[in-house]
């Protein structure tokens, strides 16, 4: 079992926040990718951040692996880390922007938004 | 259902961030001021020479609107019909002018290098959209019996690629003209790809219209109909349209590469290096040049 008390505290150490979604703002201005993008000059991207510790939420949607690799890195944190916290749930953004021809282009850029993380 | 906002482009600027009422109460002015307020109408892109900034095509900024309001409201845009499925939506604006000498205006040419559209895409449709002026000649268009038809052919044939019917009564307002033009594009790009090699003059893409009255050959001065080009704005020249959609998950790096690589062509190597150094090394930490290249 993990040695860990009620509150998740362990020995003391504040714990570390279990994997979500947290906020990431994009700017292609401050990516000096505004001389090709029109629209959006920036956008809501999200991350996915925290641990993936034993015992894995459902809502985390963990695949077998992941609760397999959880259940060693419990039992002995030496044999290998614990699964990562990503996206498993991703959405597109359009963009508008010009190409080498100096062309106004529309493309929808799938996997761009974080919608779900989970343990992987 | 999912309710939607469609903004027709009338909307004048000033209340664009109006509150636009929805059946379940929704206001949907926050999403929509945060769409119209990314969406910059003229955009500077060569800092050095204003007179080549790029002003995108209204219908453009439409579709782009249209689309990513779908998208908050969770709807994938490239499964409406109107995309025909597309992914990725090119506008190769007209740069053409009339050939003034011959008066009347009989007949125009539409030319477009269309060098930058990916073949790795699969064009799902093709379309030129003219716009059709207001004309004040009434007089002319009430004594004129039957319809005007407007032709679009390839430069080089007399293949009709389609054609639009037009009440001579209805010639007196302006509206945009559009005409299929994907099976002959389609055609262009399967020869152009067996036969690059022998194209001195890169991708170009060729098409004639002309107007003849009903199904006779009586061709009509196009002027009359308000179809000349002197002295049109940006958003009233014709462009192309080409609907692709990319197999494979799109790499947003493409574009990055592309654009460096066009730059570099253009003969503006100093800078262009200048530019990637400043790009690559906001991210990584390198501690050299080479790393930093990498």
């Amino acid at each position: 079992t993990a040695l860990s008390n009620r509150h998740g505290k362990r020995h003391g150490k504040k714990s570390k926040s279990r994997c979500s979604k947290k906020a990431l703002h994009v700017n292609f201005k401050e990516l000096g990718w505004d001389d090709w993008i029109i629209a959006p000059l920036d956008y809501e991207a999200y991350h996915c951040e925290g641990v993936c510790d034993f015992p894995l939420r459902s809502h985390l949607e963990p695949t077998n692996h992941a609760i397999i690799q959880t259940l060693m890195n419990s039992m002995d944190p030496s044999s290998t880390p614990p699964s990562c916290c990503v996206p498993t749930k991703l959405s597109p953004i359009s963009i508008l922007y010009i190409d080498s021809g100096n062309n106004v282009v529309y493309k929808q850029y799938e996997d761009m938004v974080v919608e779900q993380c989970g343990c992987r | 259902f999912q309710c939607a906002a469609i903004i027709t482009h009338s909307t004048p600027r000033r209340n664009r961030g109006a509150r636009i009422p929805h059946q379940d109460g929704q206001r949907s002015s926050k999403f929509l001021k945060d769409i119209f307020a990314s969406s910059h109408p003229i955009v500077g892109h060569h800092k050095d020479d204003p007179k080549d900034a790029i002003v995108p095509h209204e219908y453009m900024l439409s579709i782009y609107r249209t689309y990513s309001a779908a998208e908050k409201l969770g709807l994938n845009a490239s499964f409406f019909r109107s995309s025909k499925f597309a992914n990725t939506i090119t506008s190769f604006v007209d740069r053409g002018t009339d050939d003034l000498l011959h008066s009347p205006l009989r007949r125009q040419k539409y030319l477009f290098d269309v060098s930058t559209l990916s073949d790795k895409e699969e064009l799902v449709g093709a379309e030129l959209r003219i716009f059709r002026r207001a004309t004040g000649d009434l007089q002319s268009s009430l004594q004129t019996t039957g319809l005007y038809d407007i032709q679009l052919y390839p430069c080089r044939s007399d293949r009709l690629l389609d054609s639009r019917s037009l009440d001579p009564l209805d010639s007196t307002k302006p509206s945009w003209e559009v005409l299929n033009v994907w099976d002959t594009f389609k055609a262009h790009r399967h020869h152009y790809h067996q036969h690059h090699h022998q194209h001195q003059q890169g991708n170009l893409l060729c098409f004639q219209l002309r107007v003849t009255l009903g199904k006779s050959d009586i061709e009509v001065d196009l002027r009359h109909l308000g179809l000349n080009r002197d002295g049109r704005p940006q958003q009233e020249k014709a462009i192309l349209v080409a609907y692709t959609r990319s197999k494979k998950r799109e790499n947003l790096f493409n574009e990055m590469k592309e654009k460096i690589k066009s730059r570099r062509s253009a003969g503006q190597k100093e800078e262009s290096a200048a530019e990637e150094e400043a790009v690559f090394s906001k991210g990584a930490k390198g501690d050299g040049p080479r790393r930093r290249r990498r």
